[in-house]
């Protein structure tokens, strides 16, 4: 059989970086469940949660989804243009799960319309 | 639409001319030269249509005032990459001029000839960062180009009036541009 090319090969290598964010789908306020950490530093990241907690310069959350978690959700839903329930739903897990740019949401100027509150400034 | 903290804007006399270039380092091994600036150069002519801001290829990366390049993992700029999927690429805001792809996607210029499930359009995520280049952050339109996220297998390269608002905001409009011939077309295509 000749060797795959680079195209064929592509096709069997899937992302899991957050592909394993399925897992929180319809989890409830309250819950603790393993690896929310992971899914609140992916929050932090493009700016709709601050940290808590850093250990040296290392960010870190814990795997509750507490009230602030549910605020951060909310505030995604807003940006996102997605219904804002507070909830890990389906539509939400989608786009949180979907490919996109590593730039922040965060560090904006409000269009006229008053699209969103400024959370804080990145380095870009 | 919305814009970065400070509105930052390309700030030289108009008529802006700004240059770009490839990294001579940090390259496709499956797509040519041809082929990569082919995308390149309809995603920046699709801004340059609304904006009185022209852009123009150029061979010299140390001297251009936007720098391409496709990179892996940690690329010294305090945002790694991550492999296939999950983040695509990312631009710094004016004037800085930086714009770089994650070099593990499968990047493709014409998803007929690709078949990668995980084939992503390559003009599609360039047409999103020159909006960052030029100064517009991410928006919560989903339509729109400065939309954050893009499903593999997907061109979305069309600016909406969204993006062609938030651009003119900071640069006005070509002369030669008529929002409502947009308008129009936006209306149609959302019946």
């Amino acid at each position: 059989r000749p060797a795959p090319t680079p195209s064929e090969m592509a096709t069997e290598t899937l992302n899991a970086t957050w592909h394993n964010f399925s897992k929180f789908l319809d989890a409830p306020r309250g819950s603790q469940l393993l690896g929310m950490s992971d899914l609140k530093l992916y929050f932090h990241r493009f700016g709709y949660l601050l940290p808590k907690r850093k250990i040296n310069t290392t960010v870190t959350f814990s795997d509750e989804f507490d009230e602030e978690f549910e605020s951060a959700v909310v505030e995604y839903q807003k940006r996102l243009g997605l219904e804002t329930t507070g909830k890990l739903d389906k539509d939400t897990m989608e786009t949180i799960m979907a490919p996109r740019c590593g730039m922040s949401d965060a560090a904006v100027h409000p269009s006229p319309a008053g699209l969103t509150k400024q959370l804080h400034t990145t380095q870009h | 639409f919305s814009y970065f903290y400070g509105k930052p804007r390309w700030t030289r006399p108009s008529p802006i001319n700004l240059s770009y270039a490839f990294s001579p380092d940090h390259t496709l091994d499956y797509l040519t030269s041809k082929q990569v600036k082919a995308a390149f150069a309809a995603a920046f002519a699709r801004w340059a249509a609304v904006i009185p801001v022209s852009f123009h290829p150029t061979e010299d990366y140390r001297s251009a005032d936007v720098t391409i390049g496709f990179f892996k993992g940690d690329h010294g700029d305090g945002e790694p990459f991550d492999g296939v999927l999950g983040v695509l690429g990312h631009a710094f805001s004016p004037e800085n001029g930086r714009f770089h792809l994650d070099a593990s996607e499968r990047w493709a210029v014409d998803l007929s000839e690709e078949k990668s499930k995980v084939a992503v359009d390559l003009e599609s995520v360039a047409t999103h960062e020159i909006g960052h280049v030029l100064g517009l952050a991410h928006s919560s339109v989903k339509e729109a180009i400065m939309y954050p996220s893009l499903k593999p297998r997907t061109k979305k390269v069309d600016l909406r009036i969204d993006d062609v608002e938030g651009v003119q905001a900071l640069y006005g409009s070509n002369p030669n541009f008529k929002l409502s011939s947009l308008y129009e077309s936006d209306m149609y295509s959302n019946g």
